[in-house]
């Protein structure tokens, strides 16, 4: 599967709705100094469930749109949504979990089909995932799997089954980090391995 | 425990020469440069360290710490991916992980990338740079503008796969 | 003591907001961003901290933290100048400090570096850089290579006063 | 004055001796990552009487031209001079803390005269100072003032004559600090006033 599209809503410096997508399999985010391009990438932290912290805000409420510090008080909303679209083939891995207690191989074949077609219908021909994740104007934040609430336990075990795995955050890698990646200390390292073992 | 650090030390221990000389070869150094890593201590891992060196094309063994930034770049992003190659995760987010580079390593890292995302199997990649001569070999660009009177962030997409590559 | 203290701030408390308006100053904001610095306790200021605030051009007050790469560098730069101003040395060496800065930066930065360094009284710029843009303003160039015959760096000088200035 | 010209011997990957220079009022130092560039700007911090911490090496001895690892047993000697020019008015600054006891402005003008004279004959028109420092084979480091050696304080004090204060640093920037600088805190500023003052 990959990353289809971002849905953002009052996210830092992206003021009200904007959709940004799709992006393909090699994309490269560009735009003079200060525009915007780390809050993009902040976003797609956010909603894989990093800690503001990480994303220049030391509260959830520093990461919703304000103009200044006054209109901070405004309380609006904050969102975001990353659609993942599943490979067909990750479909099928999906499904293999679920098909391995059914008969023999015909049968599978079959019932297979019949179980992505009632899929397919269910979802409108479904083969996406959508994950958000918003902050309340009290700053609190919710996690959502295709609209539907879950803790962030359930949010965090559904994003594994794609591979993402946000505790080892191997694959972001934010902006000014890379050089301290290769003077990591031997016992760092060490604690990096346990972390992907 | 023990058994799966190992199994993830051994194999990420395999890539990382592999994507360090791929990251570093060129027409001047063809075989590339060499990198690996070492345990502290085999049987207990947890309690000893992991060693990484990286040895730029034609230059001998240093310490980590005297190497160029350039150089510790380079020798990070083949940390990175050889990592990644143990635990593939379905996307790749960079942030200006390009700025210490040269001209011939940001073509370099720019075309490894590439190789990386494309073609069946890869993993998507998304990078922000600042330098023209590492997005133009992209498949689609996001600019990010300031809009002056909203003063907020504005989006506009481009899909290039519908020009002819750049060499 | 705090008498001297007070001294050294308010000489480069008056200075900050101009340096930083010269260096952000362009076509598209022609008045540039308003820098300032200020003393949580006047009487005793070894106690208190120095506050250090730059809002870039167009934009409103925010924490320090919450400025990008870009803008963190060219408020950096600011301070940097604008300290130096109080206890001028004869010459400054930079490694670097253009990398993370657009090409518009990278021009302003240069023109800024070129003017403070060249006229009568200026402080001598020794500037480490990668980037064309930057490097074309200077008067004369140092050129570093790897003699891989040697093992070791090379060092040749051009001097570019010969040639026409580029615009 | 300026900066003229640095003269090292086996420092860093810097192998034999070499002259870089001139520097002009704005020289910029260019080439390919890895090539010694940084190495450079530690040599001229070095001379300057910067440890050798804060330029990636962690005794003295890491500072010396080694081909190898089995190479750095040679034990070659190492290092840097760094040759600056004093403007005209700079002999005036000179001269002037010298003058002051003199007597009425003619007498003060013809006697400035004579003793650049002198000073000229002495030292061969010399208006350069030649500030040395040099790392030995067991790892000792020996600061000479126009290979005069001297103590380090007395070589402090002349660096501060010419408005190079070592301590304060405010003048030297390396590579990946520049960020780290409009971050400080507001304790860490008020230290460098402190310095400063
Ligand atoms: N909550 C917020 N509301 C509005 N604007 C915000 C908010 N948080 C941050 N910003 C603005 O976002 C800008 C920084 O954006 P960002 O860090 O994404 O820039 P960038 O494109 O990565 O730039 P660079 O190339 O310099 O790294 C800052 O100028 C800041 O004022
Ligand atoms: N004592 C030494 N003897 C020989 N070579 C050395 C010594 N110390 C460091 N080096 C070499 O110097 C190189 C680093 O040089 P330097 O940091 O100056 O590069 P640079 O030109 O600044 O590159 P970048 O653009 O990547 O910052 C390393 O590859 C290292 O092997
Ligand atoms: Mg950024
Ligand atoms: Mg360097």
């Amino acid at each position: 599967g990959h990353l289809s599209r971002i849905e953002l809503e009052n996210f830092k410096s992206y003021k009200g709705k904007q959709i940004i997508g799709p992006f393909k399999k090699f994309t490269s985010i560009i735009g003079p100094n200060g525009s915007g391009k780390s809050n993009l990438m902040d976003a797609i932290s956010f909603v894989l469930g990093v800690q503001s912290a990480q994303l220049r805000g030391s509260t959830l409420r520093d990461l919703v749109y304000a103009y200044d510090v006054q209109d901070s008080k405004e309380k609006r909303n904050a969102s975001v949504s990353l659609v993942y679209v599943l490979n067909t083939n990750d479909e099928e891995e999906e499904e293999e979990e679920e098909d391995e207690s059914e008969g023999r191989d015909g049968d599978k074949e079959n019932s297979k089909k019949k179980k992505r077609q009632k899929r397919g219908e269910e979802e409108g021909e479904k083969n996406e995932v959508r994950f958000s994740r918003t902050i309340s104007n009290s700053g609190a934040s919710d996690y959502k799997i295709d609209n539907k609430t879950v803790t962030f336990e359930e949010y965090a075990e559904k994003l594994k089954q794609f591979g993402i795995l946000v505790k080892a955050r191997n694959f972001l890698v934010f902006q000014g980090d890379i050089e301290a990646v290769a003077q990591k200390s031997p016992k760092d390292l060490t604690q990096l391995f346990e972390q992907l073992s | 425990r023990g058994a799966r650090f190992r199994g993830a030390f051994e194999h990420v221990e395999k890539r990382i020469s592999e994507t360090y000389r791929e990251l570093t070869k060129g027409s001047a150094h063809p075989t590339g440069g060499q990198a690996f890593l070492t345990l502290e201590n085999y049987d207990e891992p947890f309690l000893g360290g992991v060693n990484f060196t990286a040895m730029p094309p034609s230059k001998r063994y240093r310490e980590m710490e005297m190497l160029s930034g350039g150089e510790k770049t380079i020798a990070a992003l083949a940390l990175l991916f050889a990592i990644h190659s143990y635990r593939a995760s379905p996307f790749f987010v960079l942030d200006e992980v390009d700025a210490a580079l040269d001209k011939s390593n940001v073509e370099k890292m720019a075309r490894f990338v590439r190789s990386k995302s494309l073609g069946k199997g890869g993993t998507q990649s998304i990078v922000i740079s600042l330098k023209d001569n590492f997005y133009d070999k992209a498949e689609s660009l996001v600019g990010v503008s300031r809009d002056q009177r909203e003063a907020c962030s504005k989006v506009l997409t481009f899909d290039l796969t519908q020009f002819a590559e750049t060499a």
